[in-house]
């Protein structure tokens, strides 16, 4: 009796597993579960996200590159695998909850900014981001104005000196300027299943029962 | 300049999760 009842509970205690590791909920996480299913249908139908599916969702349209995309994927892809799993994206999608602990946002998108995965955010890595974001939105600035800009920030965040931003000095920089990772907030999360409405009808478990 | 690098650099749009749960 308990082996079968605990087989066919398997996936909802990987829900309730993941809610109760994440700031969501058992519903918010069967209404991402359907979320991600439809994604990972969108191009290959193998149930998985792939980088492509992945960018192509957040430029619904278009397949273009784009630097922060395939940032934000291969952070999300902690096991580094080339696949976003529903526990991986769960727990992603978390960091960007409204009530998630402003530290996870920090470390978050120090590991998105830090391009080359070295540990540090470097000088050229601010660089190649600025350089992204501005022709990303067709705009140009002199060389010079660019230089300046890059040399500032690492000025202003590179407390010890050696030319580059580490995990700690980061932490600090957006003490003094928190608007930096208002990009690791995303208030639609609060609601997952008020803005689906169908998810809370397909969902076979209350919160209050769990 | 007075602006942060990472000001500008959090504007982007690839940074914007919200597309994911757009409805087709």
């Amino acid at each position: 009796g308990c082996f079968c009842l605990k087989k066919s509970r398997h996936l909802l205690e990987t829900h309730d597993t993941l809610a109760s590791e994440t700031c969501f909920s058992v519903n918010d996480v069967e209404a991402l579960y359907i979320l991600y299913k439809r994604l990972s249908r969108s191009i290959i139908d193998d149930g998985l996200i792939h980088k492509e599916v992945f960018v192509q969702a957040l430029f619904s349209c278009s397949h273009r590159q784009n630097l922060f995309a395939d940032r934000l994927f291969d952070v999300f892809d902690v096991k580094r695998n080339g696949i976003i799993e529903f526990g991986e994206f769960v727990r992603s999608l978390s960091i960007f909850h409204p009530k998630a602990p402003q530290q996870d946002k920090i470390t978050f998108a120090f590991k998105v900014y830090d391009l080359k995965n070295t540990g540090y955010i470097e000088r050229d890595e601010v660089k190649d981001m600025v350089l992204a974001i501005l022709e990303e939105s067709k705009l140009t600035l002199a060389n010079d104005t660019i230089e300046a800009m890059v040399h500032k920030t690492i000025e202003e965040a590179d407390l010890n000196g050696d030319g580059r931003i580490d995990p700690k000095e980061w932490k600090e920089l957006v003490r003094r300027y928190p608007s930096l990772i208002n990009n690791m907030t995303l208030p639609y999360l609060e609601e997952v299943t008020v803005l689906f409405p169908c998810f809370v009808i397909t969902s076979k478990v209350r919160d209050s029962q769990l | 300049t007075c602006l942060n690098a990472f000001d500008i650099i959090s504007l982007s749009p690839g940074f914007d999760l919200s597309s994911l749960f757009e409805k087709d």
